[in-house]
């Protein structure tokens, strides 16, 4: 399963 | 958060500011690329897609709502307020936007994190963003007279993307397993499309001269 990573960044 | 990350959104922040300032005090918006402007909307709309499902700071959360806002009221301000749209020159804002957003629209749709609407619509807008300066760098070319503000605004862009490659680095280093690909290789296309402008610049800085890029 491909994970989306968490978007932290602006 | 590191200090060039930080000190990349600081960056950010005094470049929409600076532009804010040309538009609200000088009422002027000359040498501005509307298309641009019109793309960076269209960047934030896109990627802020989850500021109301995922919270992660209320810094993050704030900035994310100064970058759309600011964006959608620059665009306004271009294209309606009665004394700045009278600065605006069409003519020379030739820039077609679907070049840009549909090659973008179609690399997200093949390369993403993963194949659903909100991914398809966060990548797209890093590759939009990667390009968006172009119709801004065409307009600075034609113009003859580029005034200090411009100048700045286009400045401190290049200056943000710049140091959240180095922001990239430190995390790379200091961070496990932090790898981000579209974001990197975006933002390293992005920040070269600046060079040009970075030397010209410069160049004027150190011989005190406006600025002006040959056509």
């Amino acid at each position: 399963q491909l994970q989306a990573s968490p978007k932290d960044e602006l | 958060m590191n200090i060039f990350r930080l000190a990349g959104d600081m960056t950010h922040l005094a470049s929409v500011l600076v532009l804010l300032l040309k538009i609200h005090t000088i009422k002027s918006c000359a040498g501005i690329s509307l298309k641009t402007q019109e793309l960076y909307a269209l960047v934030f709309a896109t990627r802020y897609l989850d500021i109301f499902t995922d919270f992660i700071s209320l810094y993050n959360t704030t900035m994310k709502l100064i970058f759309l806002g600011s964006s959608f009221s620059i665009v306004w301000y271009i294209r309606n307020h009665k004394i700045v749209s009278r600065s605006y020159d069409k003519s020379q804002d030739t820039f077609r936007h679907y070049f840009l957003i549909i090659p973008c629209l179609l690399l997200a749709l093949l390369v993403n994190e993963k194949f659903t609407f909100k991914e398809v619509m966060w990548a797209f807008s890093i590759y939009l963003e990667a390009v968006a300066i172009l119709p801004q760098l065409v307009l600075l070319q034609r113009t003859r007279n580029i005034d200090n503000l411009t100048g700045q605004y286009v400045f401190l862009l290049g200056a943000y993307r710049a140091l959240y490659i180095l922001n990239w680095i430190y995390r790379y280093f200091t961070e496990t397993h932090y790898v981000h690909w579209i974001t990197w290789v975006s933002g390293l296309v992005q920040t070269l499309l600046y060079a040009d402008f970075f030397y010209y610049y410069f160049e004027s800085w150190k011989n005190n001269k406006k600025l002006q890029l040959p056509a």
